[in-house]
């Protein structure tokens, strides 16, 4: 009968597009802000 | 009416190394920029914790109710992200202005004595990141030209 | 051939050197000051001076990053993340070089020199990936290839106005060294490589930001490929594990597209099901799914719906490969041709299954391409036919035509196998509102009820059935000829006799049939 596409941990009513959080073939949930790159100013690169 | 089909040979030696491929499979960190303190990796929470991101968890507002100290948390500990960049809005929202020479947060405390177009002089409050904790500054004269 | 004498250890020192002065900087910060120093270094070392030398460079400095991350990764001391950051070290490094190698190479209005290093090092990483899988075997680990394939193409997307230029380029150039490390290539590589194929970036500039969707015929390749690696595996039904994480994957990375580029799907389906296995049904499901976005489906249950008088039936999907082309030989489409026009020759329909059948191996017998390309060509011209004399496509203009005599004789000529094959093909057309899924969905209504014996109506039914008792999603144009054909009395469904074979089977038919009604 196949998989439940609902429980592959996609937002599948999402309005928005699912791509640009999209945690990978293997992520049972989308990226969180922590993970997403952002080109944050330069000077909050405190490091 | 099509049934299975036995693999050929050449799916054989593929399956092996997709197999041992399996043990090693990536990690979500490896797709990342290195993060020096929290890599992406999925830290396995007690199944009675929320599992999911919280509804909203990537917009102003949620971060807008965050407490302060978890604010300058994730600023500092999740650089260079989306999370960092919401963090720093927040703390403007409540009035904190980030000085780019010291990369410090700064928050007024009281009326300034002195203002002009270059700077302002009085009493701050701002965030120490290596003792980890708000403390006042008395006389500080911030420069705006260091305002973020 | 061998290298010339002493550039293994030039290399070695140079790529450390590298390395500690990119690790000595606050990551993030721009190396470029670093880099310029560097570069100079490498002059001075006479690695610049030729295109071969520079070829050896890249060589040599990427077997050694993967060297040490294979020994760091023998090192029982070192687990977790302390080995993944240890190693990031080294890889970032290296990637960071090659970036500002490729940004800063020839002026900055000269994109070809960019674009020739890069295909340059990516050709040589891939290079050494295949000679690495090669040679280690089970052995291999995909992970610094991963690393170094992707971080590379995050250094080169980041917005920045020469990157921007050349982004295309860039694109393409890893679309192709993707093709090269196809599973089917490196089967020790297919999850990092699906990983790279679905990363947010990389689908993001393929098939969002590339303007003209310049990147969707790319990325429908690269596709096909992972389903051709996958097909022999999903003929059996019982998945190992290995293959299940990979079959899952597919299944999150089509979620996405079905989501986010439904056109996508909706134009690239045709060479998708070419090489989908059949009884990959929800897989298969999934991408006949798609709709445009700016269409809004009837409901397949509202009563009484007139498919006929829908304005998307009068339209015909966008068809982007070349079908007919693959229809061969020469030969048969010209007897295909002139049999359309002029239904001769007369041979031409008792030959029919000969063209089709390839082997006498059960379940290998049939050419699937050619049997769907077969099945959409004269399906096209059928529609093309009846719109010639100003009539719309329904049961009764679709009726005693060449085209249908065809359709009709391989429902009939065809074994068991031949005849799945082809209903399969004729499903295949069933998606969202348009002159194909209407004149499909007719036409297998019409088989049903012309046929001359019952297994071929029982196996019409089977294979409607089997794709809509799997899990959603189911398209459009399936739902809607399978509720006519258990509504609409012409086809005395009810009346057959595997309907009511198993009481499990009567009580599904029954579930759809009180759905529907």
């Amino acid at each position: 009968l196949g998989q439940d596409l609902t429980a592959l941990g996609l937002n599948l009513n999402s309005p928005d597009n699912l791509y640009p959080t999209f945690g990978g073939p293997w992520a049972d949930q989308p990226c969180r802000p922590q993970d997403l790159d952002f080109h944050v100013p330069p000077e909050y690169l405190i490091n | 009416p099509l049934g299975a089909v036995p693999l050929q040979k050449e799916h054989q030696s593929q399956f092996q190394m997709m197999e041992s491929a399996f043990y090693h499979m990536p990690q979500p960190s490896d797709s990342e920029r290195l993060r020096t303190y929290l890599p992406r990796n999925q830290c396995s929470t007690p199944v009675y914790y929320i599992q999911q991101p919280l509804p909203q968890s990537d917009t102003l507002e949620f971060y807008q109710r965050l407490g302060t100290e978890t604010l300058f948390f994730v600023f500092y500990y999740m650089e260079g992200t989306k999370a960092q960049f919401l963090a720093a809005k927040a703390l403007k929202k409540q009035s904190w202005r980030f000085h780019t020479k010291y990369m410090m947060w700064f928050q007024r405390h009281e009326e300034p004595k002195t203002i002009n177009e270059d700077y302002e002089q009085g009493t701050y409050i701002y965030f120490d990141y290596e003792k980890w904790g708000q403390r006042k500054k008395e006389g500080f004269t911030f420069e705006y030209k260091y305002l973020e | 051939y061998e290298d010339p004498p002493g550039l293994v250890e030039k290399t070695d020192f140079l790529i450390r050197d590298w390395i500690s002065v990119y690790n000595s900087q606050p990551t993030g910060r721009d190396s470029t000051k670093a880099f310029s120093l560097f570069v100079h270094q490498m002059n001075c070392q006479g690695i610049l001076k030729t295109d071969d030398l520079i070829t050896r460079f890249f060589r040599l400095s990427t077997q050694l990053c993967v060297e040490s991350v294979y020994r760091n990764m023998s090192d029982q001391n070192l687990t977790g993340n302390h080995l993944r950051v240890k190693c990031f070290n080294t890889l970032d490094a290296f990637v960071r070089l090659v970036a500002l190698l490729v940004k800063h190479s020839g002026d900055s209005t000269n994109s070809t020199t960019k674009i020739h290093l890069l295909n340059k090092v990516l050709g040589i990483v891939a290079g050494c990936l295949l000679q690495d899988h090669e040679q280690r075997g089970t052995e291999f680990q995909q992970f610094p290839y991963h690393r170094i394939f992707i971080m590379l193409f995050l250094e080169l997307n980041v917005p920045e106005p020469v990157l921007e230029t050349i982004n295309m380029h860039v694109l393409t150039a890893y679309c192709h060294t993707l093709h090269i490390l196809r599973p089917s290539k490196a089967a020790g590589f297919c999850y990092a490589w699906l990983e790279l194929v679905s990363h947010r970036v990389f689908m993001g500039r393929m098939l969002a930001s590339t303007p003209q969707q310049k990147g969707w015929a790319m990325y429908a390749q690269l596709l096909i490929d992972l389903f051709k690696y996958l097909a022999p595996f999903l003929r059996n039904a019982e998945l190992a594990k290995p293959v299940t994480m990979l079959y899952k994957g597919t299944l999150r990375v089509l979620l996405v597209l079905l989501h986010d580029f439904p056109e996508f799907l909706c134009d690239y389906h045709y060479g998708f099901c070419d090489v989908i296995p059949p009884n990959c049904i929800q897989m298969r499901n999934l991408i006949l799914s798609a709709f445009p976005r700016n269409m809004r489906l009837p409901d397949p249950f509202t009563p009484n719906l007139k498919v006929d008088i829908l304005q998307e039936i009068a339209f015909g999907p966008r068809v982007l490969n070349n079908f007919s082309s693959m229809i061969t030989p020469i030969t048969f489409k010209k007897d295909l041709d002139s049999y359309l026009k002029l239904r001769a020759p007369v041979t031409f329909l008792s030959e029919l299954r000969s063209n089709l059948q390839v082997s006498n191996e059960p379940g290998m017998r049939y050419n699937i391409p050619l049997m769907n390309a077969l099945v959409l060509y004269v399906g096209t011209q059928a529609i093309g036919f009846i719109r010639g004399k100003t009539l719309t496509p329904n049961m009764q203009t679709i009726a005693h035509s060449s085209h249908m005599d065809i359709f009709q004789n391989l429902a009939v000529d065809l074994d068991t196998e031949g005849r799945y094959l082809f209903l399969n093909s004729i499903a295949n057309q069933l998606r969202y509102p348009n002159s194909h899924t209407h004149y499909f969905s007719c036409t297998l209504l019409y088989l049903f009820a012309e046929a001359n014996t019952e297994a071929i109506q029982e196996q019409i039914t089977r294979v409607l059935l089997e794709r809509l008792i799997v899990n959603r999603p189911h398209p459009w144009g399936l739902l809607i000829t399978f509720i006519e054909l258990i509504k609409n009395p012409n086809y005395k469904f009810w009346n057959h006799e595997f309907v009511h074979c198993a009481s499990e089977i009567e009580k599904l038919f029954e579930s759809v049939a009180r759905s529907c009604f």
